[in-house]
């Protein structure tokens, strides 16, 4: 169950310094862990609305600390994904799929509105 | 479906009608100008099609409302594009009219022609942020057209319930738009 569908093995297949084996190390992932390129995650989230820009130092780090989970959290629940809290299969595939330039929160960092009303 | 804050909407006397243009110095060479315009012309009809509003192609890019163009890596609005797949496009909520596409993209309009496994169907893209221009934001509904992600060389090109309501709500109906029984299984389907 761990191997990557179609999609998401075709997107392996043209990023090779972003390897399906390297976003594994991330897979099942929780709370507390420590893991090598959280931080990267962790823009990926601020990019869409999810995180805001740490006060000190103004650089995220690798930590899967209360604020990372949740963001997942609001991520899984907005891209229609179970809310585990963790880096499950599902949500590492819809990470890496392509989509959407537009924050999921317009605002939180984009320039294109300040945030969402949802019905 | 959702909004943008303060549900920005685009606001003309009826019978509203707003013009596009693409960009003269923004745009692919490898899909000829006819079958880009095809594309946005089928993308702009099926929103037509439910809310009382037409689309037509402006005379000038810089008198259009709707401005679209191809562009690479940081290109001057704070979004800078990423480079192949990761982010396709973006756009701007009304009235801002801005429709930006990653260059670095392989943009297909036919998939039986072009082979590239990471090619994108821009009609699917183009549909999908006309939504964005017109004053919708994501949805959390995975079948709906506003939903942010989308596979390589996958069309989804069909407005979902999800959708129409949510456009439907901020615009009025298409005086012709006849409920399709089939949207309202579509919406089932994705609560479940």
């Amino acid at each position: 169950s761990d191997y990557p569908d179609s999609s998401t093995q075709l997107i392996v297949d043209v990023l090779p310094n972003n390897t399906w084996h390297s976003l594994m190390r991330f897979l099942d992932a929780g709370k507390g862990n420590r893991v090598d390129g959280m931080a990267e995650l962790k823009r990926y989230f601020r990019r869409f609305g999810y995180l805001s820009v740490p006060l000190e130092n103004n650089s995220f780090n690798d930590f899967f600390d209360d604020e990372f989970e949740a963001a997942l959290r609001s991520y899984q629940k907005n891209l229609g994904l179970s809310e585990t809290g963790k880096l499950d299969h599902d949500t590492m595939t819809v990470i890496v799929s392509p989509r959407c330039g537009v924050s999921d929160f317009p605002g939180a960092g984009g320039n294109h509105a300040l945030k969402t009303t949802r019905h | 479906f959702a909004y943008f804050y303060g549900e920005p909407r685009w606001v003309r006397s009826p019978p509203m009608l707003l013009t596009y243009a693409f960009s003269p110095g923004n745009v692919i060479d490898y899909v000829s100008l006819e079958d880009v315009t095809t594309a946005f012309q089928r993308a702009f009809s099926r929103w037509s099609a439910v809310i009382p509003v037409n689309f037509t192609e402006a005379e000038g890019y810089s008198s259009a409302d709707i401005k679209i163009g191809w562009y690479s890596g940081d290109h001057g609005d704070g979004e800078a594009f990423d480079g192949v797949l990761g982010v396709l496009a973006h756009a701007f909520s009304p009235e801002n009219g801005r429709f930006h596409l990653d260059a670095a993209e392989r943009w297909a309009v036919d998939f039986t022609a072009e082979k590239s496994k990471v090619a994108v169907d821009l009609e699917s893209v183009a549909t999908h942020e006309i939504g964005h221009v017109l004053g919708l934001a994501h949805s959390t509904v995975k079948e709906a057209i506003m939903y942010p992600s989308l596979s390589p060389r996958t069309k989804k090109v069909d407005l979902r319930r999800d959708d129409v309501v949510g456009i439907q709500a901020l615009y009025g109906s298409n005086p012709n738009y006849r409920y399709n029984a089939r949207l309202e299984s579509d919406m089932s389907s994705g609560r479940g």
